[in-house]
C-alpha cells in the first residue's frame, strides 16, 4: 500500500508508537518483533532512514518517527 | 527527559534531515 515490505511496515509502526523522546532501540524492536531476525530489522530500519521515514535520534541504535506528532 | 541540550540538538537537526530526504523521495515519485 504504502510501498514498504510487511517487515519495513512493521518495524514502522513500532518506531512510531514510541513515544521516548531517544526513540526506540533496535534491541527494543528486536524484543517485539519475534518473527524477524535483527539482520532483517538492521536492513529495514536502513531503508526507512533513507527514505526519510525515521531517522537516528542519540546514537545509531535509537530512532524515532517523522511521521510522529 | 534526561537529554542533555546537545542531544537535543542533534536529534532536532536528524529529524529535519529526515524531513528533507522524506520531501525528496515523495517528490521523485510524481
Amino acid at each position: 500500500v504504502n510501498g514498504l515490505t510487511a517487515h519495513q511496515s512493521q518495524v514502522l509502526n513500532l518506531i512510531k508508537s514510541c513515544s521516548d523522546p531517544e526513540g526506540l532501540s533496535l534491541k527494543e524492536l528486536k524484543s517485539q518483533l519475534h518473527n524477524i531476525n535483527m539482520t532483517t530489522i538492521k536492513q529495514a530500519v536502513e531503508f526507512l532512514s533513507s527514505e526519510g521515514h525515521i531517522y537516528s535520534t542519540v546514537d545509531d541504535d535509537h530512532y524515532k518517527s517523522t511521521d510522529a506528532e | 527527559s534526561g537529554l542533555t541540550e546537545e542531544q537535543k540538538r542533534k536529534i532536532e537537526e536528524n529529524r529535519q534531515k529526515a524531513l528533507a530526504r522524506r520531501a525528496e523521495r515523495l517528490a521523485a515519485q510524481r
